[in-house]
């Protein structure tokens, strides 16, 4: 068990440098363990596994820590870390709310590309208002409240959508 | 292996039943604010087992019912299916395709069927642990907490990595 | 003091639950005083002054507890009780940080009409990278930040804005 | 009374001197991510004398300083001014413009100046509290908190009504 989690976590921190230094075109970001605090009334906790920092530094910028990060930064930072993952295990389905909701324009097409290169392996579904997103679609579904209050589906056609913005 | 259909009725606001078709790449859910977009992302993970609490928005068993508007009655049970598609038995089943119910009544009661059959939590989660398709997975991002990863504790995010093992 | 805090309770609540029916077309919303939660072994504490319980209504739901709203329509109902306040007590400045950025098409319509009629009093400056908010806009300035990681200002007309989505 | 004008320097990523003249109407603010916008909003509400914490994301005085890029190095000394329209006298003072500025160095001291004359934090408080543009006011709302009032507990929102009395 040990030895795959320390496979794992090899394979994750490289993918989690590449991800990220392609959403933020350079800087570098990376993983490392830390040992767990130490209270002093702690006897020596055999058990307790080392747990893990995130460190991320956009091009250019001294970040002291991560709450430094603006919104859209933090966000991209962490689908960074979510496709690292799943580019490592692709798990079967991903099921994304909203997170391109902080991101301008152009990170939400850098968001957009990796998804496309990222569902040969995993099935996404995502829930967003963002139209670059939404032309990325393979299909669209779209919901509605009538005046009853129930939630109703429809498939959708691009075309269908209102020219919106 | 993909998630082939989803069945919601009487969870949430989904008073009637509605099925979705998946296919194998990105699908995207749009619709007005408080259409029930978010509740699709929380049928998905209640059907894989996933208990009330802040991931899913419900504090008990009855919150997940559909709990009547003012043209329509409440309901007394909720139903989620979700099909997956097995044809390369990444499911230790010996079936093409793999059903999952979360069926809950409104005395606190819960059902989960495979395949139609009664069985218990522990298989549901047992299924889903060999196939890689975890409960608490990273592959399910709730709105609003796409950045939660940079806010947990490094013990916290050791599971992420145990996860992608 | 008492009596301008009951007066000024008052004059919110009214105008909370007008802004709430009109961003989400009838509903109601009102406030309400609650005592404090006594602890068995609290002396009566006289000077504990009441708080303030939120309770929101979208038209034809029954909503059980805040926690049940969508994303957006928590947006929309803070942003109703900050427009009641600014409407009761006209701060001079207000500053918004992104609040219009979970709000579908329609809902950040109606935020930007209200916020046209609230900047008779108030100003505003508000951070936002939707489309029909930055329309509405008296002036508009551009922060950008070159290789040196250094911020940089520009007042900019509409027509400089690229014409995206 | 409005906020006629802002001068930062050495402010978070403003290492150069940066001036925003504002109008009495909406100023909307936009930029890529990562640029600075919420950065001004920090800069008005340190200006304003907020400490440390969470709504100015600093935890010690010395995070509001710019601490360098790879291209420049740190300074010693953030500053920020504003200057309010006062033709009105909403403000207890006998001048058409009000001007307060703040200013931290590296060891952690802070200054205040009303006018340029020098200042305790208390006389900022005390002058801004009788014009009723409060520190905590409810019309500053950082960036992701824009419900954060429908999490709070009802003792704490009754301070939103003490403001707006
Ligand atoms: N048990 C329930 N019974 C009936 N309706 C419910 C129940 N639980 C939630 N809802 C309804 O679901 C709505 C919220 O849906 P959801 O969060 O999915 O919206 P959304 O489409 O994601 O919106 P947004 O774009 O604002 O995020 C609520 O307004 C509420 O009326
Ligand atoms: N003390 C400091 N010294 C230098 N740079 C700083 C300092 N504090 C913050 N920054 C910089 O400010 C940036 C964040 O700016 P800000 O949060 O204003 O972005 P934003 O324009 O609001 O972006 P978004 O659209 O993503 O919300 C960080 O990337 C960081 O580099
Ligand atoms: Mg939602
Ligand atoms: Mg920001």
């Amino acid at each position: 068990i040990r030895e795959r989690f320390d496979q794992t976590f090899a394979e994750v921190n490289v993918a989690f440098t590449e991800y990220f230094s392609r959403f933020f075109g350079g800087g570098t970001a990376s993983l490392s363990l830390v040992e767990p605090p130490r209270d002093e009334d702690d006897e020596v906790d055999e058990d307790s596994d080392p747990g893990i920092e995130i460190s991320a530094q956009p091009p250019g910028k001294r970040i002291a820590s991560l709450n430094v990060l603006s919104g859209g930064e933090r966000a991209l930072t962490s689908v960074a870390l979510l496709f690292a993952l799943l580019s490592v295990n692709p798990a079967p389905v991903c099921v994304l709310d909203e997170v391109d909701a902080a991101l301008d324009e152009a990170n939400v097409g850098r968001f957009v590309d990796t998804l496309r290169e990222l569902c040969e392996h995993s099935q996404f579904i995502v829930v967003s208002h963002n139209r670059r997103t939404i032309e990325a679609a393979d299909a669209i579904y779209g919901v509605s409240m009538a005046e009853d209050s129930v939630s109703r589906v429809l498939s959708l056609k691009l075309a269908d959508l209102p020219q919106a913005s | 292996m993909h998630l082939r259909r989803l069945d919601v009725q009487g969870f949430k606001a989904f008073a009637e039943r509605q099925t979705f078709e998946f296919g194998t790449g990105i699908t995207v859910v749009v619709g007005p604010n408080g259409s029930g977009k978010s509740n699709i992302h929380d049928a998905i993970r209640w059907a894989l087992g996933e208990q009330a609490g802040r991931q899913i928005r419900a504090r008990k068993t009855e919150d997940v019912i559909f709990s009547g508007s003012d043209q329509r009655r409440q309901l007394g049970t909720a139903e989620v299916t979700i099909t997956l598609d097995n044809s390369e038995r990444w499911m230790p089943i010996d079936y093409r395709e793999v059903s999952v119910t979360r069926r809950a009544h409104r005395s606190g009661e819960n059902e989960y069927l495979i395949n139609g059959q009664r069985v218990r939590l522990a298989d549901v989660h047992d299924l889903f642990r060999r196939a890689h398709v975890g409960q608490n997975s990273y592959a399910m991002m709730s709105q609003g907490l796409v950045d939660e990863v940079l806010a947990m504790r490094p013990q916290e995010r050791r599971g992420l990595i145990e996860e992608a093992a």
